[in-house]
């Protein structure tokens, strides 16, 4: 019983022909690739940091960022539980990170 | 405990929905 084992054809690489039209993302509203602000991305990498089984606590990411305010960073916590990115634990103010993988 | 797991299991699904 003899597989067939075709080779995949070769890859074309795709050119980026017109780089110059892709507009640059200036100004202060930086957006990184995962659809998340950038605060939402700190309290996200900081979740993700906690090696704790139980989590991070609110207490905590308000700690560690304290240029924050708490209702932004509730409203970072609330956006994150919403899309699944992380989800409490042994309480609604301990998180953990579901992509932590 | 459970209620870990559920809520795990909740965020994962709402992942996984968002990713569809």
């Amino acid at each position: 019983n003899k597989s067939h084992n075709q080779p995949s054809a070769g890859r074309v690489p795709i050119g980026n022909p017109g780089m110059g039209e892709a507009g640059n993302f200036g100004g202060n509203n930086f957006m990184p690739a995962n659809g998340l602000t950038v605060a939402q991305n700190q309290v996200l990498s900081l979740i993700k940091a906690c090696p704790r089984p139980e989590g991070l606590n609110f207490h905590d990411l308000k700690n560690q960022l304290q240029h924050m305010t708490v209702a932004s960073i509730k409203q970072a916590v609330d956006f994150l539980s919403n899309e699944g990115h992380i989800y409490s634990t042994v309480d609604d103010d301990h998180f953990k990170s579901t992509d932590a993988e | 405990l459970v209620r870990i797991q559920r809520n795990k299991a909740a965020a994962l699904l709402r992942l996984a929905a968002r990713n569809v």
